[in-house]
């Protein structure tokens, strides 16, 4: 038996929000740790790993490890129907073919269920090592998605060059060139609006406009975005959740002509 | 997408 409740609809529609453009479907393995999602997208060119821990779950239980493979654009459909402060459970038999989505309005008055067929997904697992990197930055999530938009206008490619004194993102193409540069913040007020810099080795590198702008879907999720990069290995663009886990995408740098 | 590698050449299966 697995069963997993949010009391709150939204936490679960902005992380479908946030992996739905990516991938058509995805795998989600259940244990009594929590729920683990990982995929490529559909060109093979990024990978999603979604962690959502069991303890920040209103209710959680999972008797034996369950891997789900969902649909996503249907898993969408059905959230959809959900009222954003609507109590959310997730619930399958074990061995089941299906998978519930029930939901709850807060005054206990309209109780939806919503039955899902299962797939079998052949999805490999990628070993993803703990890495430390050249440059970690943390930003404001909004802040990175405006600039990632906004750079997106000039070229395919955008090259992040991070050094102790600030992060540099530029884009060139026919119309001609932007820059965007950001100082390290001392004493802000308000630690959402910080833009912090951890470097122990300046880096340049170049990543594809158009699958920044896909992590950027993850926006609502978090105040803070936190990049770590390294010479010549994939980027990661982390959005934390608040008390429930994380979702990280990885980026290879695109390789200069 | 050129000049971009496949991501799954960076991770080892599990």
């Amino acid at each position: 038996m697995f069963e997993a409740r949010l009391n709150n609809a939204t936490t679960l529609k902005k992380i479908l929000d946030a992996i739905k453009d990516l991938l058509n479907e995805g795998t989600f393995d259940c244990s009594d740790s929590g729920i683990q999602l990982q995929a490529m997208d559909n060109s093979h060119v990024s990978l999603v790993s979604l962690t959502l821990r069991s303890d920040g779950f209103d209710k959680f239980r999972c008797d034996r490890n369950l891997s789900m493979g969902m649909n996503l654009g249907s898993m969408a459909k059905i959230l959809k129907c959900a009222n954003n402060d609507d109590t959310v459970t997730i619930k399958a038999q074990d061995n089941a073919d299906t998978v519930t989505f029930m939901f709850e309005s807060q005054n206990q008055e309209k109780v939806s269920d919503y039955e899902m067929k299962l797939m079998n997904l052949d999805q490999e697992h990628l070993g993803i090592p703990e890495t430390d990197y050249s440059c970690v930055v943390r930003m404001p999530a909004m802040e990175f998605a405006r600039i990632c938009r906004d750079l997106a206008q000039f070229s395919e490619s955008v090259v992040i060059c991070c050094t102790k004194e600030g992060v540099k993102f530029s884009a060139s193409g026919d119309v001609g060139s932007a820059n965007v540069k950001l100082a390290q913040t001392f004493n802000v007020d308000k630690e959402e609006e910080a833009i912090v810099i951890e470097m122990q080795e300046p880096v340049v590198l170049t990543f594809a406009c158009r699958y920044l702008n896909a992590f950027t879907k993850a926006t609502p999720l978090s105040n803070q975005v936190q990049l770590s990069m390294s010479a010549d290995v994939p980027l990661v663009v982390e959005y934390r959740i608040a008390e429930l886990g994380h979702i990280r995408y990885y980026l290879a740098p695109k390789i200069e002509d | 997408t050129s000049g971009q590698k496949n991501i799954g050449s960076f991770f080892a299966p599990k």
